[in-house]
């Protein structure tokens, strides 16, 4: 069975882009054929994989509204096993209009269809908020991976996400499911700590035992339109995602 | 004239809350008459701002909707000189509303009306997004703070972010303008140097002097219902929030 992951969170700055791109990037390079979808009108999943979105002929936007095949729309990036369909702001316009359509969240999970058994893992990355791009993630998905920063806002917008999950769960997709939060840009403060210990007393198994600490090489490598194991692959960023790549493949 | 600041910027986790907060807190110490509008349906202004917003009963939901006065919805904070209109996940309902309405973009603009004469400063904080809300905040705003994280998808979204700018000014909002681009999160490293030097390159004046570093007490303050120059007052967080008060205020 292919793994469809959404890496969603409404709060902003969380880590969704960062994750959906280390992660897919982590696992292709352990021999795994990945689909990265950015879904995400920001288009900064596109840029961190290495691709130019602005010179991508067919984007997602014309993929999820059935203009072409999905398969038009897949892209090499410089990695092996990891493959990609680009964003650009044109999404935008997808989130205008399919707000007007009836079955407006399942167009990702049609447009996905034909492709699903050419990848063991697909992952989506969503943009900050729970609108009808969010809802085709959480719609295609059979697993939603929820980074979590390790600060205050993050924490009180949690709730609000699951909550999102098990509507989604009840109405439109009953395959859904959390498959992790993930506690990111950890720091040793405090507040780091007192966030993670209410997460974990919270949620339990549902968190992963990894947990991405705050690392400049992450901040860095999308400048460079690499993942993190390929431009600082000795870094505490690309040990704590290639931790990850490992943890996840246990909860298949 | 009442300055009606939009603090926006669509990239998530820059700071907009953040600075919308500090920002209008340390105005209202200085003895300004200061009103802080949510208009993100996460409501992280509210609660930085130290009101429960499940508590309030009139949100600016009702208010944006022409439900109830606006007068109604305006509560006082713990802080003087500060008021609030706060923002509950209700407003998620006002996006799906106002989307299919013709002047969608002017419900701020004609529900703030009667209220502005009384407020030196009226500062707005923006969702993640560049939909039907921060839409409402810029046409009814004189000046728009831009946020920007020293980090390198921060920067990419900027050009969007001023594109969109424009588009306002000449079609909906003759009076707005960039009241200023804030650097924010600045911490010593290659990179966000490397960030500050392409903004002030590209930008010049636009670009505050004030230039926020990362400072944990930012981070903190919100879970104590305080404002920075509140709860942490000799931070480096307080003191740059403080600076950039004064700054403002040379713009006027
Ligand atoms: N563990 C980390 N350590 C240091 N920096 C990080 C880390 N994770 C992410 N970042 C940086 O923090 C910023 C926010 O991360 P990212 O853009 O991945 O979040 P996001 O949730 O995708 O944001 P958005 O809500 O805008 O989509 C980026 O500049 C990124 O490079
Ligand atoms: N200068 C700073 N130093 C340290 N932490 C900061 C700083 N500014 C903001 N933060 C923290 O970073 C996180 C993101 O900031 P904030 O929530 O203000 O951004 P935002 O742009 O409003 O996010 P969103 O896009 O979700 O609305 C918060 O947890 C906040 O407490
Ligand atoms: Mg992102
Ligand atoms: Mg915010």
């Amino acid at each position: 069975m292919t793994r469809i992951i959404a890496v969603a969170n409404q709060k902003g700055g969380v880590g969704k882009t960062t994750t959906a791109v280390n992660l897919a990037a982590c696992l292709a390079e352990m021999g795994i054929s990945v689909l990265l979808i950015d879904l995400d009108p920001q288009g900064n999943a596109s840029q961190a994989a290495g691709v130019d979105k602005h010179s991508v002929p067919t984007t997602i936007y014309q993929a999820l509204l059935g203009h072409v095949p999905i398969q038009n729309a897949i892209v090499a990036t410089p990695y092996e096993n990891l493959s990609l369909i680009a964003s650009t702001k044109d999404l935008v316009g997808a989130e205008i209009e399919l707000s007007a359509l009836d079955n407006r969240a399942f167009y990702l999970t049609t447009a996905l269809k034909p492709v699903i058994p050419q990848y063991k893992w697909i992952i989506v990355d969503s943009p900050p908020s729970l609108g009808v791009l969010t809802l085709n993630a959480l719609t295609a998905s059979n697993g939603v991976l929820a980074p979590l920063q390790c600060e205050y806002f993050a924490l009180e917008g949690l709730s609000e996400l699951l909550h999102t999950i098990i509507t989604v769960k009840r109405s439109l997709n009953n395959n859904v499911n959390i498959f992790g939060v993930l506690l990111t840009m950890f720091q040793h403060t405090l507040l780091s700590r007192q966030v993670v210990d209410d997460v974990r007393a919270h949620f339990m198994n549902d968190v992963f035992q990894t947990v991405i600490p705050r690392n400049v090489s992450l901040a860095e490598a999308p400048s460079y339109g690499m993942p993190v194991n390929h431009y600082s692959p000795k870094s505490t960023g690309a040990a704590a995602y290639k931790a990850l790549a490992k943890e996840v493949l246990t909860r298949e």
